[in-house]
């Protein structure tokens, strides 16, 4: 099975 | 005190058909350097960044940054009443709870003018880092758009890899399994037709059909779509807006567990 990565998991929260 | 005039008019109108879909509520920045947009869709999956430069407006006044919160399919719906063809403005007063948009027909025979209020967002901005990608694939827009929906038919998940030999896009799904490869193709007369394929390092990512199906809506934005790929970051697909800025989506992609 795939696991759906966040963006958050890869860019910062200004 | 806002006020942006765009002659080109339908821009704005395949802009909003394109991103309406993916987020429902987004603030619109205004600075001198232009009108933008950055959102994410509500599963924080996907991101749209819209840049439309001052320059590219006729006229452009903006006497201090200023966001605007608004609702996507309700702009998208105000927008639809204008023509192709029509001039539109964006106005808005500073602190003012309400957007202007003018359309004016090429000969000036008709003028509307739309209100619609402004909302109060609370949006989260991301900081995206400036990234060198392992592969970058620029391709005619439609025969992304056309690839996407074809695996899309077969499969949920879409396997975009890079390699010496081309770009491949694969699915999988309960009826069997599809695989369609493009070659890099700089011979076409016409520079729109053109697949060109810059790698680094062969990379293997997978993603959802469903929103890579979403993006495409923005395919009659531009004639060539660039899809930059790195296995440590989200894919980019990014269409240009002639002379004026561009329309990105970020995409995570889909990991095995």
């Amino acid at each position: 099975a795939c696991l759906q990565k966040k963006l958050l998991d890869y860019f910062n929260a200004d | 005190m806002l006020e942006l005039r765009l002659v080109q008019g339908s821009l704005l109108k395949k802009v909003m058909e394109s991103i309406k879909d993916l987020v429902n509520d987004a603030n619109f920045d205004c600075s001198a350097t232009g009108f933008s947009l950055q959102a994410m869709d509500s599963s924080h999956v996907a991101l749209v960044s819209l840049l439309l430069r001052s320059e590219g407006f006729e006229h452009y006044r903006c006497d201090r940054n200023l966001s605007m919160g608004m609702n996507l399919g309700n702009m998208a719906k105000m927008l639809k009443c204008a023509g192709n063809d029509d001039i539109v403005t964006v106005k808005a007063d500073d602190g003012g709870d309400c957007v202007t948009f003018m359309f004016e027909s090429p000969n000036q025979d008709k003028i509307a003018d739309f209100e619609m209020k402004l909302m109060d967002i609370d949006s989260e901005h991301l900081g995206i880092p400036e990234a060198e990608y392992e592969a970058i694939v620029r391709m005619p827009s439609a025969e992304f758009a056309r690839i996407c929906k074809d695996l899309s038919t077969i499969g949920d998940t879409v396997v975009i890899s890079v390699t010496k030999e081309g770009v491949k896009f694969s699915t999988r799904g309960d009826i069997g399994t599809a695989n369609i490869v493009l070659r890099q193709n700089t011979s076409v007369d016409k520079p729109e037709e053109a697949t060109i394929i810059e790698m680094e390092t062969p990379v293997s990512l997978t993603f959802a059909l469903r929103y890579m199906n979403s993006f495409t809506k923005a395919t009659p934005l531009a004639s060539q779509v660039t899809v930059s790929l790195s296995s440590e970051l989200p894919v980019v697909v990014e269409y240009k807006i002639a002379e004026m800025g561009y329309l990105r989506f970020y995409l995570a992609p889909k990991i095995e567990e």
